[in-house]
């Protein structure tokens, strides 16, 4: 139980009582403040100037708790397709949800109506687009709406919890988040809360869920208040961290604001934490606006603990952290977010390490275990993951009944974290194809060594025996950085210092970390370090080198006995020196210095400079990463230098070879290299024979590929443009001979009657009555080409 | 296109390069009215057509299909409303 909190704010909002979840009033009952809200208003953050949206059914825009923050800019109607995202009224109230969610975020304080929002002075908009036929168009709209100006995106819904459904972002929204994470927030990336799911009592799991499993959302799920499991609650491993709601009999619930001007005390399950912790990071954000996406992440990693919540799978990971399927790393902390914000230092850029093992099809019986062993791609510096973020693993498996299946991985360190568990109504017999699980249970471990996917298949139901499952094929996807993320504070403390924001409140001190600045290491130095020593046993930790140094980030030097690649050996002053962009390895830091080049890139040998595209003459070779020269002929030339896309004056193009012209009646003959007449009937040829003919010697008309004297039967002859002489044509279908195109037949093929100048197949039909051909003919299908043959012979004989 | 419980509406999503101009005149050509850019994706425009069943549960083939074939368009999609659930 958390200390009673001195009561030092107090607003006149009538639910402000009855919000234990920020703080505590009544002796006689139990504190559970443990969220530390208050405390962090209490160091003046309140979400000023941070602006959060609610993707979700409107909010209304004139509720008294919502008014005084809400942003017109952060708002839009993707359903109305307009700027006003106020629910549609009607009478079962089906669009409450959006203002239940926007007011636990930032319902105005002291204003005598109803509840106190988390952030009570952040920005709230909405983004009306529950209300109408969801598509990947509207939620890839809805993630896109002001990326430079929304900071939170705050959505609590998803593909039905129904224990059976596996569904996700379509491509569109994939996008979407992509672009937000990589561009939003000019640049450090949008945040997206995402409520994980409600289906407990179905069985589901979230994992089945692609918003709540992806590694851009912030998966939030819930605790009652005693720390139970809400009836509702999903387990899974994609989960970060829980706040309270409601959701047991006899325990108190959340309150907020509800449709037509309202206070309900009705809201619940997941939708209920994830605008809370929405309202969290608004007051982070507030602390520290230079957070990224991912710093955020790592905060609620940091800070979110397990306190007294119930879960019979607590564990600790290699890198310390306390972390269930339930709860992610547990209940948020706001102070403690805004802390730590205060003084972060933004994480390194994150690095994606893929690895597939060998390709071929594994039955699933009872179980199947597959490993992989990996260094994280530590052979690629722009890929080399160390210390782990989220891990993803994507499967494709072919299985009767999709229910059934159990997944689990387990990392280098023999952390096990549970991918999937069975789903007992899913019945499916689709499988998962390229499905995506993700898991943050290996957070801060070291990605390097061997890592165990085990699928287990136990029918819950009778099957087909002799029908197996199959594991097609598996990727491990390792997220996380190349060094280590949490620098030791004194040297953040000396260099870091344009991340560091005081808060409104004074600066805290930190006894802690001053002590920890004056602590002495005694122990072995690592074999790079110079003669003056360490700090520590790392290669990092020298205070000198005896080869190189090598700085791995701006506070973060090295030694090494050689540079890696992308650097050069600065032998006067020992240190790597960065090559020019592009370069792989160089001999000075300029454009001009490179020896080779990065992927994708290629040398050009005049000016020693690496450029994506080869200049005219010369080609991208791959296997030389280099530009290199094509064929003399060529102009241009692709992937080799005798394959010419375009030649030089004198020669044309046969195929990919650059031949020299010839006079007009002949062509070059490639294997006698000389130019040889063509045939009698081309004036200009590609060959020797008389289907080789480019154009048709004078008095010869082109029919096909062929020079003709006259058109044979079933072609007529016809001007046709850009081509000197005039062309054969084929007749209309069945016609032996015409007097043009279209209906001018005037003689027709065997089986075939001329009627109308067109040829009808002389067969009848027995069915052509009066009536009917009636109807054929006031229909005029005989006019139609695709009913022509339809009864016409018959019906014009019948008059 | 068999429905599998889907239900196609009567918008698309189409990936054109070329600029707004050369939606519009995508559009126009197979009888749709181009939305607009589908929020910050660059050369992803929102197209509607508006002779096309608004709800079916089969992809319904006509004209507008032609629209897959075109070398401007790199690439198409009918839109499917997906259920989703609040919680």
């Amino acid at each position: 139980h958390a200390p009673r909190n001195q009561d030092l704010i107090h607003f006149n909002d009538p639910k402000w009582s009855n919000m234990w979840y920020i703080h505590c009033n009544n002796k006689s009952s139990r504190c559970r403040s443990e969220m530390n809200i208050l405390p962090a208003w209490q160091r003046g953050y309140t979400g000023k100037d941070v602006v959060v949206t609610i993707l979700d059914d409107g909010i209304e825009r004139n509720h008294p708790d919502l008014a005084q923050n809400y942003d017109q800019l952060a708002s839009y109607d993707v359903n109305g397709n307009d700027h006003d995202p106020t629910p549609r009224y009607d009478s079962r109230n089906e669009n409450i949800h959006g203002t239940r969610c926007a007011g636990e975020v930032a319902a105005a304080a002291n204003n005598s109506h109803c509840i106190v929002g988390v952030a009570y002075n952040a920005h709230i908009g909405g983004i009306r687009m529950l209300d109408g036929d969801v598509t990947d168009i509207v939620e890839a709209k809805s993630l896109g709406v002001q990326p430079d100006y929304i900071d939170i995106y705050s959505a609590s819904w998803g593909p039905r919890d129904d224990g059976k459904t596996v569904d996700g972002p379509g491509p569109l929204t994939k996008q979407a988040f992509e672009q937000g994470i990589k561009k939003g927030r000019k640049g450090l990336g949008s945040i997206f809360v995402w409520a994980s799911g409600n289906g407990g009592r179905q069985g589901d799991h979230c994992s089945c869920d692609g918003y709540t499993n992806s590694i851009y959302t912030i998966s939030i799920s819930s605790t009652t208040e005693n720390g139970n499991k809400p009836w509702y609650l999903e387990v899974c491993s994609s989960i970060i961290a829980t706040t309270y709601s409601s959701g047991e009999f006899k325990e108190r619930k959340i309150m907020t604001t509800d449709l037509r001007q309202c206070c309900t005390e009705g809201h619940t399950g997941t939708s209920v934490s994830a605008p809370i912790v929405a309202g969290i990071i608004a007051l982070t954000l507030e602390a520290n606006l230079l957070l990224t996406w991912r710093d955020v992440q790592h905060l609620l990693v940091n800070t979110s603990r397990p306190l007294h919540l119930k879960a019979d799978d607590w564990k600790t990971n290699a890198a310390g952290h306390r972390v269930s399927h339930l709860y992610g790393f547990g209940l948020v902390d706001a102070e403690a977010m805004v802390l730590e914000a205060r003084k972060w230092r933004t994480v390194p850029p994150q690095h994606t390490c893929s690895q597939m093992p060998e390709r071929h099809t594994r039955y699933i019986s009872r179980s199947l275990n597959s490993s992989i062993t990996t260094s994280g791609c530590s052979e690629d510096p722009e890929q080399h993951v160390d210390y782990l973020e989220h891990v993803v693993v994507k499967v494709l498996i072919v299985h009767p009944r999709r229910g059934d299946l159990e997944i689990n991985l387990i990392s280098p360190s023999g952390t096990r974290s549970q991918l999937l568990a069975k789903r007992l109504f899913d019945s499916s017999s689709e499988g998962f194809r390229n499905w995506e699980f993700m898991t943050i249970h290996f957070w801060g471990e070291r990605a390097e060594g061997l890592w165990s996917l085990e699928i287990t298949d136990s029918p819950s139901r009778p099957r087909r025996p002799e029908v197996l499952g199959k594991l097609k094929e598996w990727t491990l996807i390792l997220h996380g950085t190349s060094q280590n993320p949490y620098q030791p504070y004194s040297t953040q403390h000396h260099h870091s210092s344009l991340l560091e924001t005081p808060g409104p409140d004074e600066v805290l001190e930190e006894p802690e970390l001053q002590d920890e600045e004056k602590e002495e290491y005694n122990g072995p130095c690592h074999s790079e370090c110079g003669d003056q020593g360490c700090d520590g046993p790392d290669a990092d930790h020298c205070l000198n080198c005896i080869h190189f140094s090598l700085s791995r980030s701006k506070n973060d030097r090295a030694c090494v006995s050689h540079c890696p690649l992308g650097h050069y050996e600065d032998t006067v002053s020992r240190r790597c020196r960065r090559c020019h962009k592009g370069c792989e390895k160089c001999v000075g830091r300029s454009a001009g210095d490179c020896l080779s080049c990065r992927r994708g890139l290629y040398l050009n040998t005049l000016s020693s400079s690496c450029i994506d595209t080869c200049p005219p003459g010369y080609f991208a070779d791959n296997y030389q990463k280099q530009c290199s020269k094509c064929h003399d002929t060529c102009r241009r030339c692709l992937r080799y230098a005798d394959r010419c896309s375009a030649c030089n004056e004198g020669y044309s193009l046969a195929g990919v070879t650059c031949v020299p012209e010839c006079t007009n009646g002949t062509f070059f003959h490639l294997e006698e290299m000389m130019c040889k007449p063509c045939h009698s009937s081309c004036r200009t040829c590609t060959g020797p024979s008389e289907e080789k003919c480019i154009q048709c010697a004078e008095g010869y008309l082109q029919q096909e590929w062929r020079c003709v004297q006259t058109c044979s039967p079933g072609y007529y002859s016809e001007e046709a443009a850009g081509v000197p002489n005039n062309m054969c044509h084929r007749c209309e279908q069945n016609c032996l001979s015409c007097g043009g195109p279209g209906t001018t037949c005037t003689k027709c093929k065997d089986g075939y009657s001329l009627v109308s100048r067109t040829c009808i197949a002389n067969a009848s039909c027995n069915n052509a009555d009066e009536m009917f051909c009636d109807m054929v003919k006031s229909n005029r299908l005989c006019e139609k080409k695709l009913y022509r043959q339809f009864c016409c012979r018959t019906c014009m004989m019948n008059g | 296109a068999t429905g599998h419980g889907h239900v196609y509406t009567n918008h698309w999503a189409v990936r054109i390069t070329g600029g707004a101009e050369q939606a519009d005149k995508v559009a126009a050509k197979y009888g749709y009215r181009n939305l607009g850019q589908i929020g910050s994706l660059e050369d992803h425009y929102h197209f509607y057509h508006s002779r096309v069943v608004r709800r079916a549960t089969f992809s319904l083939k006509g004209p507008h299909s032609f629209i897959h074939m075109d070398p401007m368009v790199d690439w198409a999609q009918q839109q499917v409303a997906k259920p989703r659930v609040k919680r």
